[in-house]
């Protein structure tokens, strides 16, 4: 139907949130109907649009529509800025692991929530921010979704997490979700000027070029260039609840993820 | 006994780490006998001393000694530099969390194995490097320990994890460690430069201050002056298998690293 992409990567703090958000709105910016679904107990995405974390007994938001898919994507979602839908996301999220560890649906519950949205009302494109994790949160992403990029850092630690995150996308491609596939890796906080930079890319490439022939998830998939600069207007940003656009619109931060979106968009629009 | 650190923060990427490998060298070089604990199942600290991180039916790591602390610290660690001794991780030490789940002393074994070590073995200073998260192994290190030194980046997002971590070590404060307290935050990947990040290290500072008369865990820990600044050589040391005093002994990098190891001993050695 639509576009949707998981923000996908276990390691901590490498640009997931900072990706989505921009993204996400860079696209709705661009005239195209999004949904941004923040899956992370940190609720750092929603915190970054200036929307409220959800508090128990407020609004429902991820919380809620994972409890209980069949209250639907609308009622779990609020209209962040124009043509930019948000799932919020609440500390009770953390809770959801063991709240539905017993039920035999529990990774496909966002996928059930997003089938039962009616044509009309499905965004073009959907985002999804994961938590730093593998667990139930990230699968329910992976299930419900055709694509996963992975936001990093080219640096040599990061490089240690892509075997088991690539692993993972592989069950869930075998399992619930055949269509899953990994379409490319976002190089986030992005220095290209040093050399470290440089041949962790490298790898990245060769990497991606080995699977070509194969079947793996990622067979197609590549580094999305440029990367998104270090700019400290990204990490400013949130601090007053505005996507980059808003808080610095001329920056070199701004002209990356607008690029990105741009890029994101003709893909979809060339298929 | 000897100055005992836990490197904590459940917040990815944000310098853990690097810290706890250049810090426990640099204390190293000073002199002064080490012992570095890796806790955490990524063994990116032992990955970064060039040591290899456990196989199972290997030398017994930091997982074994968890499920059975009699093997004895010194079984389960290797001397990795001169006077640095390592207790490596393996991937195994994901599955701690399950295997100890039903075991009564599950949160203090890595105290009780501390605790057995016969006394002109032990080493001065121990430093614990903490996975990014709040569970069972960064427990059994809040237990082991008197001081906790929170490395983190001096960006808002990251101010948002510092409330529950503080409540995790009050919590550990109150109940099985009376004398774990917070000794003070490490910035990491700081520019200093920056108004953002002068604010949010003025945010930390009150956040400090405001503690001073009361009985919180932090109400003595402040923010060590400078910061460790973003230096790429730092990034590059880990995939060579070196502290970053032996690949790049005059970089930044390698001088705010050793300035803070001074920092550390000077103020042990001045009590
Ligand atoms: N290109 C950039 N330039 C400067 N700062 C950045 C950039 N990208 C991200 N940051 C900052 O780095 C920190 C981590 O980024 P972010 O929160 O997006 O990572 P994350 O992967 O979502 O983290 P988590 O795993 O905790 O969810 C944030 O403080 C963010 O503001
Ligand atoms: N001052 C610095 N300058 C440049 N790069 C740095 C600096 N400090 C850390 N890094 C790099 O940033 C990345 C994250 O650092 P590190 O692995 O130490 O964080 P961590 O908190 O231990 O992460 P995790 O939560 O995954 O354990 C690594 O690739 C590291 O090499
Ligand atoms: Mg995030
Ligand atoms: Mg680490």
């Amino acid at each position: 139907h639509g576009r949707g992409i998981a923000l996908m990567n276990q390691k901590g703090g490498v640009g997931k949130t900072t990706t989505a958000v921009n993204l996400a709105a860079g696209i709705a910016r661009l005239g195209r109907s999004t949904l941004l679904i923040d899956l992370d107990p940190q609720a750092h995405a929603t915190l970054h649009l200036g929307v409220e974390a959800g508090a128990r007994g407020g609004s429902p938001g991820a919380y809620e529509l994972l409890l209980d898919p069949s209250i639907g994507v609308g009622a779990a979602s609020v209209e962040a800025r124009e043509r930019l839908r948000l799932v919020p996301a609440q500390t009770d999220l953390a809770a959801i692991e063991s709240e539905l560890v017993s039920a035999p649906d529990r990774l496909t519950r966002l996928r059930a929530a997003l089938a039962a949205v009616p044509e009309p009302e499905r965004a073009e494109f959907m985002i999804i921010d994961c938590p730093p994790s593998l667990g139930t949160l990230t699968l329910n992403a992976l299930a419900a979704v055709r694509e996963v990029m992975v936001p990093m850092q080219a640096q040599f630690l990061a490089l240690q997490g892509l075997g088991k995150l690539m692993e993972t996308v592989s069950i869930v491609g075998r399992g619930a979700n055949p269509q899953l596939h990994v379409t490319g890796v976002i190089l986030c906080n992005h220095d290209a000027g040093t050399t470290h930079a440089r041949e962790v890319v490298a790898d990245l490439d060769a990497f991606f070029e080995q699977a070509r022939s194969t079947d793996r998830p990622w067979r197609a998939a590549r580094v999305y260039r440029p990367g998104v600069r270090r700019n400290v207007k990204l990490a400013e940003a949130p601090s007053f609840g505005r996507t980059i656009y808003e808080y610095a619109p001329g920056c070199p931060g701004a002209a990356d993820y607008e690029a990105l979106a741009r890029a994101i968009v003709a893909e979809w629009d060339a298929l």
